[in-house]
């Protein structure tokens, strides 16, 4: 049984894509199978992926409006080795879905469109654009816990008590809590006095939900989507990876193995 | 005649708002009279500019609907010296607003707010959330022009023209182009060969647009907001302030002076 987690914070440029790649394929490195959704219609989860969004046939926008399965979106990722549900410019039609007030909500395409799926895969990802709008409020509702990257810096920190109340309130209309899966530290300069701040603040106030694995500011991690690579692939020894190893391999054992 | 530039790029974490606060207070430093409008949810501009946005009584929202004035919801922050139109969590009801299909699409809103305020302010600058949504499609309507600051890494690259496209879009709209008041390199480290490398397409691509003024990447420009100040007044002599002081003398120059 999969266990489903947004990657989300509505924080711009913290790390969600970059979390939601390597931490993919750094798990699939493993041996598990791992399912990554692009949710952002920005499509970065899918070109750091090495898929060309302009010419893929169907993307996740298909599989919410129920024009297609999930399965037959999904593409398979190579060298990454986890699958992919593509994302283009189609999701921001999204926000249209929104305007006919006589239909329920439009939160629970990305829950209803999961079900079935579960079987195949040990995780099932979800990269959350930057906003609280439709396109995020589906990848909360659709998930079973949420993986929240932040940047040590102030407005990140500043729009985490925002996320939190969000996910307060969906796991209100839920009827159960929409548990943290955890707080990574990303983008991390120790020698910043600013960031080491902002890192304690983290700590005292998450913590039991924050990872011990801190991600380091690591320019390999930028360069890697150039190549359409994760950085596993791309640099495999650099500390970028070497990062993203160590988080799967707590993320691993924090939702107990795969 | 103010000119209205809004301040937009829907790849988050590029700069925008420390672009929009320390142009501000570059331009009211050499005497300017400028208006910033924070039209982003998360409120970074407002709490950047020292305001608390808790605290509030009013926001751009309460204008945006008809509440308030436009005059009455503008508060002084000093020692900046620019006027602040505050943003808050309202903000994300702009979304709801969408919802009435009877309606004109609610793209003028903020157009209409601002009719009457021009000749109060040599410089209107519209902080837009990273996203193409209603309060992005909002500032782009009522601008003049836009300034799109852009990291130079290869995500921010490739959001560029999904923007180019919705301004064409608009242009068509309104019946005149929107023009690109010019592509802002920011966080820039020569260091990295990434960053050159994209530098390089930037000027290639946006020939004329582009800014000959670069804003390095500055430790003192993310400290800053945790003091609520712009960082000509956190730290003037550092690169970061000498960097925004010389984009504001050039984007005076481009803009034909105040
Ligand atoms: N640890 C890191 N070290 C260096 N660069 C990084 C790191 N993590 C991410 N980056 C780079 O920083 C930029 C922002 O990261 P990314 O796009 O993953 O953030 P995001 O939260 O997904 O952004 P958005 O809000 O637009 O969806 C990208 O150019 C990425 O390559
Ligand atoms: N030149 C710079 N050097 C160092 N840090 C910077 C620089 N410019 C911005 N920052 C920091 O980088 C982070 C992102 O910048 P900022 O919030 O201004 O981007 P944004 O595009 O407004 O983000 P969003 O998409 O969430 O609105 C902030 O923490 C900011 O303090
Ligand atoms: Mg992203
Ligand atoms: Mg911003």
């Amino acid at each position: 049984m999969s266990r489903i987690f947004a990657i989300a914070n509505q924080k711009g440029g913290v790390g969600k894509t970059t979390t939601a790649i390597n931490l993919s394929a750094a798990l699939a490195s493993l041996g598990d199978r791992v399912l990554l959704i692009d949710m952002d219609a920005q499509g970065n989860a899918t070109t750091g992926s090495g898929i060309n969004k302009a010419l893929v046939p169907l993307s996740i926008y298909d599989a919410l409006i129920g024009e297609a399965q999930l399965s037959r979106v999904t593409v398979h990722t190579a060298p990454a080795g986890y699958d992919l549900a593509p994302a283009n410019g189609d999701l921001a039609g999204l926000s249209v879905v929104e305007a006919r007030p006589e239909a329920a909500p439009p939160y629970h395409l990305l829950r209803d469109t999961l079900v079935g799926s579960e079987d195949r895969y040990d995780w099932i990802f979800v990269d959350a654009p930057p906003a609280l709008g439709l396109a995020t409020l589906n990848c909360l509702f659709a998930a079973h816990a949420v993986l929240v990257p932040v940047q040590c810096e102030y407005y990140a920190l500043e729009g985490l008590s925002d996320l939190m109340q969000t996910m307060r309130k969906i796991g209100e209309s839920l009827g159960h809590q929409l548990p943290l899966a955890g707080v990574l530290r990303t983008m991390y300069d120790s020698r910043s006095s600013l960031c080491n701040d902002v890192s304690e603040q983290l700590c005292e106030h998450f913590a039991d939900a924050i990872y011990q694995t801190v991600i380091p500011r690591n320019i390999r991690l930028a360069e890697a989507p150039s190549y359409g690579l994760p950085v596993l692939n791309y640099s495999p020894s650099c500390k970028g990876s070497q990062a993203y190893i160590a988080l799967a391999e707590e993320f691993r054992e924090r939702a107990g193995g795969s």
